[in-house]
């Protein structure tokens, strides 16, 4: 669907004389559309649309170039440059530190499952990696995370009875374990929240100023709406958010929520999840997540 | 004065966006704004902006009521005793995309009508993913009823069929299972569901879905309808700030009934669909 609102935009530009204002209005609407498609939010659709607005109206095609390989390029930059660039993010971390990562999220985003697969991912590189269960909630999620860690066969930390321990402890006590065993990274799976839940965002902020973690991801659904502005904001204002981790993009959503959760918290996505199985995992390239937006 | 299609267009427009802030699918939103504008043009309303946003306003309250009532209704504890009186469990079979509330929904469903002094069994199809098993089997202790599973990497039909055997054989009202969550574009996934369907043949199907998803609950409600067909639907997270346009997407599209609106993650955190709680949400 969003292919064909891209070959209707080639066509209507292909059609004008010059990149004239009624020709750019028709083009914004079909960019706006395919981008509310994707699940991008509204208001930072129009502020994407005002200035590809803006640039194509003044915009001289070069020769050799024909104006609607002008106004594609503007609007590919535009979202590129939202994304941080076109390069894919640098992935490296240094060794024997104890490179601590939290992951958090909404209920049910994939975190427990992505962080079996960001230790996959770290371990394949040669790293020695760790997890921690630190969700005393969930019933079976001590259970969840230990078999994928047995899959992996990366250690797991956490208490068997959970339930009456508090999550700050667990993530201090597994922190200072790993770190003292010297694994370079350490990995902590929390517990799903939302921003509404204020005791449990509250946990949130305390349990990373208590570990103090290298990197805080969050661990976003391809498939969110129109929410994922307001929630990722939230996030980032309970612990501040380095990096962003979209799960599920192997299904048909587009992913948009994830351009929203940057523009709000200026975190830069590194992981995307590409299936249900640890190996499922892909390091972020910022050029094809833009195609696949526009179709 | 009255309402020309030329002073509508502007406020279609906007209309169009504010449905679609509210996680109403682009597709629906557009063919919600269309009728709307149908039902308006020609209406005689005074002059000021005020009052005809209000009416506006009115106007869309109308749609939205008779979208979410088109589909229908189902009185659950009616079509339980129903089969009870067949001496015949009620099985009900859960579907729908990853993580977005099957197994915590049937954990409350169970609360709710064990409350109403129903007998329940659970069923684990879900011999998948890791931890399933074991996320069930705690509800279950909790909750006081028997859960019927197989090994990782059983055939989840097979799980279904023995749950409902043992519930026959017992004299148990309802029998739930769980499956696991999958794509609506994975096919392999897909016909797994259907087999769990054709060997169970549940009385009801239920789409579990999350309020927070966008554009893709169309994709999803009209794909797994397609391919499995559902009867009902439960829409969870609603508590998350959703503003509940999930359930215009999902209704508008396969007109089916929503049963339940998942509130939080406690088994009390289950509330009866009512149409007009979603749309006061919507036009706030
Ligand atoms: N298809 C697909 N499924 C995924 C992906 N990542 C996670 N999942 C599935 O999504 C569901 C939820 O994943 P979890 O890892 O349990 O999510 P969570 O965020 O830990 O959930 P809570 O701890 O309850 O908040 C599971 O069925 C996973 O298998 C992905 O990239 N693709
Ligand atoms: N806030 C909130 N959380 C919910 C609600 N329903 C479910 N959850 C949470 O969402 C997460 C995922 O729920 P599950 O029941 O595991 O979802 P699922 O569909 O069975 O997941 P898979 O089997 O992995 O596909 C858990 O953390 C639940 O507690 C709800 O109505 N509100
Ligand atoms: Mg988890
Ligand atoms: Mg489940």
């Amino acid at each position: 669907r969003l292919g064909k609102a891209l070959a209707d935009v080639v066509k209507k530009l292909s059609r004008a004389a010059i990149i004239d204002r009624r020709v750019v209005e028709e083009v914004v609407r079909d960019i706006q559309r395919a981008l509310l498609m994707a699940d991008v939010n509204v208001r930072l659709v129009l502020e994407l649309s005002n200035r590809i607005r803006e640039r194509a109206l003044k915009v001289e095609v070069p020769p050799g170039f024909t104006k609607k390989d002008v106004v594609i390029r503007i609007i590919y930059e535009e979202l590129v440059r939202l994304l941080g660039g076109e390069k894919p993010p640098r992935i490296d971390i240094p060794r024997r530190r104890g490179y601590t990562i939290m992951l958090v999220g909404i209920q049910g985003s994939g975190k427990t499952t992505s962080a079996a697969k960001l230790a996959w991912f770290f371990k394949n590189r040669g790293y020695k990696v760790a997890l921690i269960c630190a969700d005393t909630y969930r019933p079976g999620a001590h259970d969840q995370l230990k078999q994928l860690a047995e899959l992996i066969e990366a250690p797991m930390y956490g208490p068997k009875d959970s339930n009456s321990r508090s999550p700050v402890d667990i993530a201090l006590e597994g922190v200072s374990l790993f770190k003292k065993q010297g694994y370079d990274v350490i990995i902590i799976d929390t517990a799903g929240r939302h921003k509404d839940e204020h005791s449990l965002m509250k946990e949130m902020t305390d349990i990373a100023s208590k570990i103090r973690p290298d990197e805080v991801m969050l661990v976003i659904d391809a498939t969110i709406g129109q929410q994922a502005y307001s929630q990722a904001k939230a996030f980032n204002e309970a612990v501040k958010l380095g990096s962003i981790f979209i799960s599920k993009l192997d299904g048909s959503a587009k992913g948009g929520g994830a351009l929203s959760a940057v523009a709000a918290t200026g975190a830069v996505i590194k992981f995307i999840g590409t299936g249900e199985k640890v190996d499922e995992i892909e390091l972020f390239d910022p050029s094809s997540f833009v195609s696949r937006l526009l179709g | 004065s009255e309402l020309t299609e030329k002073k509508l267009e502007p406020i279609m427009n906007e209309l169009l966006l504010e449905l679609v802030a509210c996680d109403i699918a682009f597709p629906i939103a557009e063919e919600i704004v269309d009728h709307l504008k149908k039902e308006l043009i020609g209406a005689k309303v005074e002059r000021s902006k005020a009052a005809i946003r209000k009416f506006v306003k009115e106007k869309l309250r109308e749609v939205l009521l008779s979208l979410l009532e088109s589909g229908g209704e189902i009185d659950l504890i009616k079509m339980i005793e129903e089969k009870r009186r067949r001496r015949e469990p009620f099985v009900i079979l859960f579907l729908g995309p990853n993580g977005h509330g099957k197994t915590t929904t049937i954990a409350k469903i169970a609360y709710l009508l064990l409350k109403k002094g129903y007998s329940v069994v659970l069923a684990c199809s879900d011999t998948f993913r890791a931890g399933a098993r074991e996320q069930l089997e705690e509800h279950a202790k909790r909750l006081g009823v028997k859960m019927i599973r197989h090994e990782y990497g059983a055939d989840p039909a097979a799980v279904a069929y023995d749950a409902v055997m043992y519930a026959r054989a017992r004299g148990i009202d309802v029998v739930l299972i769980d499956t696991a969550g999958r794509m609506q574009t994975n096919v392999n996934l897909m016909e797994e569901l259907n087999k769990i369907a054709r060997v169970v043949e549940p009385d009801l199907k239920v789409f579990v879905g999350d309020a927070l998803t966008g554009n893709d609950a169309l994709e999803q409600a009209m794909k797994f309808n397609e391919y499995v067909g559902i009867d009902a639907i439960v829409l969870t997270k609603v508590d998350a700030d959703a503003k509940g346009g999930a359930a215009i997407t999902i209704v508008k599209s396969i007109r089916k009934p929503i049963l339940f609106l998942g509130t939080g993650q406690r088994y009390e955190d289950l509330v009866p669909f009512n149409p007009r709680w979603i749309i006061d949400r919507l036009l706030e």
